[in-house]
C-alpha cells in the first residue's frame, strides 16, 4: 500500500517517548517487566542472560522462543500493557 | 494463570473500592459505570462482592495519574504502558491506577456523553448529519455561542435530537467549585487566562478558576476534555488548529510526518514551526472497562497469564464481546473459589439510558420488518454463502444499507437491524445487469444507482434504467478497463477509482472534473493503492484488498484495518 512520503524525524517538545534503538527498547522492556532481574540474579553472564530473558519473555508472550530479538519480539514489545511486571521482583 | 508469590489475597469476600478522581477523558457517569461493570466482571464467578465508598479508606482505591504519580511506578505518556495495579493487601496494596496520558474510552472512539438539550442525555451519534453534512465530532456550526453540540441520532435534520458536548463552557470537573463552569477570563497569580491552564500545577491537568478572579475567589475545576482534543505533546486539551505548518509545509489533517512511530499528531496552532505547540489526535483510544477489569483481576490477586485470549494477559487488545476466559475463572476460583447460591450469569452493563461501544447492542427481540426475505442459513449452499467469500465483486450503500455483490448474487446488511440478509438474484432486482459488478454508487441527491461494469454503466432510477453506455461517455479514458470504487464527496460528486488513479466525476453534468485523474496516494496515504473495492460507509471511506479493509475517517486518517468477514459482514 501508499507509504506515507518523508522522513525527517524531529524532537517534539514534551515527548517523553524518545527515538531509542531497538537494543535499548528490548533492554528496558525485560528489565522493566522483570525477565533481566531475575536472570541476572541466577547468575548468568550478560550474553547469556539477554537471550534466556528474551525466551522467558518469548514465553510468556506466546512467542516462537529463539532467544533472539526478532521482529515479532520487537514488536510485542512496543505493543500498549499493563505496567505490572511479568516476572515477580 | 498465574497468582502472585505466597497466594496474595483478600481475607474477606465483601471488597471495598473507592474512586479518587476522574479522568477527563469521559464523563464521570461513564467511568463509574465502567468500573462498576469491570468488577461485575469478577464477582459473577466468585463469592467477591464490591462495594462503592465515597471517602474513607477503600480496599481497592482507584485513581488517573500521569507520569510520576505517586508511587515508585511512573507513567510513560501516551501508549506503552496503560495502567497497573497491585497485588491484595493494606495501604497502597490492592490499589489501581490508569494512566491519563491515554486517550480513555470504551474501545471504539470517543464516548460523548451529552447535557441539556433535548436528548435526555444520550451519547452523541457519530456521523451524524447537520444540514447535509456528515459530522464526526463535536460541532460549534449553527451555534453563535461557540457551545459544542452533537446530534445523538444519525440524522439531525431529520430526528432534531442534540444535546451539547463537554466543555470548560459547560461544566468543570473535581476542584472546589461543585462542577461550575469556567469564567474567561479570569485572574490566577495577576496574570489573565482566556482558556484553560496546566499553570501552577506539577500534574498537567488542565483547569481554570470559575469566578473572573483566582487570587481572590480561590475557586477552580478541572476542565474536560473535548472530544477533538488533543492528548499528550505539550498542548493536551486543545483543538487540533488546521491547517498547520510543520516545517514549511501546510498540512489540513493530523500526521505521521517527523515520527519515527508513526502516530498522528497536529500542531493546535497556525504553526508548528513557530509556536511549537502539538499534540496526538484523538484515536480509539483504550477501553478503560476492559483494562480496569485487567487491573482489578491484579488487585484481586491475580498475576499476568501466558495465555493469549485471557484477561490477565499482559497486552492490550479490544475485544467486542468481552467474556471472560476459562484461564482467568480458574485462577480467581483458586484463590476464592466458585459462586454459590444462584448460577453464574454473564455480566450485564449496569442499567443505563444508552448503549455502550463494548457492549452488545443487538436487540434480539426485534425482528426484521421484511419477512418475504430470505436470511443465511448454515445450510445454505456454500457458494452462496457471504461468510465464506474472501473477496467480493464490488460493496456499496444503497438506500442506507451495506450491499455485497458477487457473481451475479448480493446481500444486503440492513443497518437497521444488523442482520445479513441474502443472497438475492442480482438480475432479479436489477435485470439489466451483467452478473459481475465491479462497482456502484447511489446518487445522494438524485437517489439514482449507478453500476460499472468493465468499461460499461448502467443508471437504475427505481425500475427504470438507462443503458450499458460506455464509460468513455462520462470522459473516462479508454485505458480505464474497470471501475472499482466509488465515494460521494459532497452533493453531486463522486470520486471514481480505477487502479492507482481516480477521477471527480460531476454526477449532473455527467462529465470527469479537470485536473482528474489524481494518484491515489497522493490523496489517501496509508491504504492499498490496489484497492478492488471503495466505498463510503456511515461517513467513513473504506478501501478494500482481498478479505481487508483499511477505514478513512473524514480527514483521511486511517483509523482501523480489520475484515469485511468479521466487521461489515459480522460473520460468525
Amino acid at each position: 500500500w501508499t507509504i506515507p512520503l518523508k522522513s525527517v524525524f524531529v524532537t517534539f517538545p514534551g515527548d517523553i517517548v524518545k527515538n531509542v534503538t531497538d537494543m535499548e527498547l528490548a533492554e528496558n522492556y525485560l528489565q522493566r517487566f522483570g525477565y533481566m532481574e531475575s536472570v541476572k540474579r541466577s547468575g548468568f553472564q550478560p550474553v547469556v542472560s539477554a537471550s534466556k530473558a528474551l525466551k522467558r519473555m518469548q514465553r510468556q508472550m506466546g512467542l516462537e522462543e529463539t532467544g533472539e530479538l526478532d521482529p515479532a519480539t520487537l514488536d510485542a514489545m512496543k505493543r500498549p500493557r499493563c505496567g505490572v511486571p511479568d516476572v515477580a521482583n | 494463570y498465574k497468582t502472585f508469590d505466597g497466594d496474595l489475597k483478600w481475607d474477606h469476600h465483601d471488597i471495598t473500592y473507592r474512586i479518587l478522581n476522574y479522568s477527563p477523558d469521559m464523563e464521570s457517569s461513564l467511568i463509574d459505570d465502567a468500573f462498576a461493570r469491570a468488577f461485575k466482571v469478577w464477582s459473577a464467578v466468585t463469592p467477591l462482592s464490591f462495594t462503592r465508598l465515597f471517602d474513607g479508606t477503600a480496599d481497592i482505591m482507584i485513581s488517573f495519574g500521569k507520569k510520576d504519580h505517586g508511587d515508585p511506578y511512573p507513567f510513560d505518556g501516551k501508549d506503552g504502558l496503560l495502567a497497573h495495579a497491585y497485588p491484595p493487601g493494606e495501604g497502597l496494596q490492592g490499589d489501581a491506577h490508569f494512566d491519563d496520558d491515554e486517550h480513555w474510552t470504551l474501545g471504539r472512539g470517543a464516548v460523548v456523553k451529552t447535557s441539556y438539550g433535548n436528548a435526555n442525555g444520550a451519547l452523541c451519534h457519530f456521523p451524524f448529519i447537520f444540514e447535509g453534512k456528515a459530522y464526526t465530532t463535536c460541532t460549534t456550526e449553527g451555534r453563535t455561542d461557540n457551545l459544542p453540540w452533537c446530534g445523538t441520532t444519525e440524522d439531525y435534520d431529520k430526528d432534531k435530537k442534540y444535546g451539547f458536548c463537554p466543555s470548560e463552557l459547560l461544566y468543570t470537573i473535581g476542584g472546589n467549585s461543585d462542577g461550575k463552569q469556567c469564567v474567561f477570563p479570569f485572574v490566577f497569580l495577576g496574570k489573565e487566562y482566556n482558556s484553560c491552564t496546566t499553570e501552577g500545577r506539577s500534574d498537567e491537568y488542565r483547569w481554570c478558576a470559575t469566578t473572573d478572579n483566582f487570587d481572590k475567589d480561590k475557586k477552580y475545576g478541572f476542565c474536560p476534555s473535548r472530544d477533538t482534543a488533543v492528548t499528550g505533546g505539550n498542548a493536551e486539551g486543545e483543538p487540533c488548529h488546521f491547517p498547520f505548518v510543520f516545517l514549511g509545509k501546510e498540512y489540513d489533517s493530523c500526521t505521521s510526518e517527523g515520527r519515527a512511530d508513526g502516530k498522528l499528531w497536529c500542531a493546535t496552532t497556525a504553526s508548528y514551526d513557530q509556536d511549537q505547540k502539538w499534540g496526538f489526535c484523538p484515536d480509539q483510544g483504550y477501553s478503560l472497562f476492559l483494562v480496569a477489569a485487567h487491573e482489578f483481576g491484579h488487585a484481586l490477586g491475580l498475576d499476568h497469564s501466558n495465555i493469549r485470549e485471557a484477561l490477565m494477559y499482559p497486552m492490550y487488545s479490544y475485544v467486542e464481546d468481552f467474556s471472560l476466559h476459562e484461564d482467568d475463572i480458574e485462577g480467581i476460583q483458586y484463590l476464592y473459589g466458585g459462586r454459590t447460591g444462584p448460577e453464574p450469569t454473564t455480566p450485564q452493563p449496569t442499567p443505563t439510558t444508552t448503549d455502550y461501544p463494548d457492549t452488545d447492542e443487538t436487540d434480539e427481540t426485534e425482528e426484521p420488518t421484511e419477512p418475504t426475505i430470505t436470511t443465511t442459513t448454515p445450510s445454505v449452499d456454500p457458494t452462496l454463502d457471504a461468510c465464506k467469500l474472501n473477496k467480493f465483486d464490488t460493496i456499496t450503500v444503497i438506500e442506507g444499507d451495506l450491499h455485497f455483490f458477487s457473481n451475479g448474487h448480493y446481500w444486503k446488511m440492513s443497518s437497521k437491524h444488523k442482520k445479513l440478509m441474502g443472497p438475492f438474484v442480482t438480475s432479479e432486482t436489477w435485470p439489466k445487469l451483467p452478473a459481475s459488478v465491479d462497482s456502484a454508487f447511489e446518487d445522494l441527491l438524485t437517489k439514482k444507482i449507478y453500476f460499472f461494469s468493465g468499461t460499461q454503466f448502467w443508471v437504475y432510477t427505481g425500475k427504470d434504467a438507462h443503458g450499458p453506455r460506455s464509460v468513455e461517455k462520462l470522459g473516462l479514458p479508454n485505458s480505464v478497463q474497470k471501475v472499482e470504487g466509488a465515494l460521494q464527496r459532497g452533493k453531486g460528486k463522486v470520486l471514481l477509482f480505477s487502479g492507482e488513479n481516480f477521477w471527480r466525476l460531476d454526477v449532473k453534468a455527467q462529465k470527469i472534473d479537470k485536473g482528474y485523474p489524481r494518484y491515489i496516494d497522493s490523496v489517501f496515504g496509508g491504504v492499498p493503492n490496489d484497492a478492488h473495492d471503495v466505498f463510503l460507509y456511515k461517513g467513513h471511506f473504506y478501501f478494500c484488498r482481498e478479505s481487508f479493509y483499511w477505514r478513512m475517517n473524514p480527514r483521511r486518517q486511517v483509523d482501523r484495518v480489520g475484515y469485511v468477514k468479521y466487521d461489515l459482514l459480522q460473520c460468525p
